[in-house]
């Protein structure tokens, strides 16, 4: 259902990083 | 007489007292101290100054100290409240307490649209969605038609804009995420709530107890 994607919740989904990297050993 | 270096003497620049953040942020003293291990070893990861640079923050973030992205840009520039290029310690601390499971949500909320404005005019506009909607597609690889983002746009400002004067701004923000509540979830990392577990070598240098 494309028309009734939301465009924040495609960048807040995919932002291409998770800062729980940060914690990563 | 000697020239002795103190414990303080070797902290860098932007160094702040466990026991002021935490009383300032969700974290413990304990926590601090633990988010102090990360710190340093973070800041030190490229260039060893006590400071974490932009790109030191993208090779802990994807490994590759080159790699760009828009978000992490955003991140990098709300980490670095003085806007002097670099993120000290006490800016780490308090920004990442925003990330906290039991930080406020209206804090949460004001930094997710502080990351959606990236020209910090205020507002939200419809070209700067655009260019989030494309940089993440670039990044994923993924093709869409223009016309489609254009769509995508357009109904997401419909439901968000409520004002109609073709931006979105705080108020209208706050109204729309608490119709969309997971457009917040990627602003809690409930890896905080054990970060004394993460880096537990504190525990031997501490020297406040926590009051909790």
């Amino acid at each position: 259902k494309p028309v009734s994607m939301n465009a924040f919740e495609l960048i807040s989904r995919a932002q291409g990083f998770s800062l729980e990297n940060l914690f990563e050993k | 007489m000697g020239c002795v270096l103190t414990k303080k003497s070797r902290r860098p620049p932007g160094y702040e007292e466990p026991t002021v953040l935490a009383a300032e942020t969700p974290f413990t003293v304990s926590e601090v101290e633990a988010l102090y291990e990360l710190f340093k070893k973070l800041s030190s990861s490229i260039i060893d100054d006590g400071l974490i640079h932009k790109e030191e923050l993208q090779l802990a973030l994807f490994r590759n100290r080159n790699r760009r992205n828009l978000f992490a840009d955003r991140i990098f520039d709300l980490f670095d409240v003085k806007r002097n290029g670099v993120i000290e310690f006490g800016e780490f601390v308090r920004s990442l307490g925003i990330f906290h499971p039991n930080a406020p949500v209206e804090d949460k909320i004001a930094f997710a649209f502080r990351l959606y404005d990236l020209r910090q005019t205020g507002f939200i506009e419809w070209d700067e969605l655009k260019e989030m909607v494309l940089a993440l597609l670039h990044e994923s690889d993924l093709v869409l038609s223009d016309d489609f983002i254009e769509t995508i746009v357009n109904k997401t400002f419909s439901d968000a804009d409520t004002k109609g004067d073709g931006k979105i701004d705080l108020e209208e923000w706050k109204e729309f995420v608490s119709k969309n509540p997971s457009l917040i979830k990627n602003m809690t990392l409930p890896y905080l709530k054990d970060i004394t577990l993460a880096f537990p070598s504190f525990v031997i240098s501490t020297e406040v107890e926590d009051s909790e």
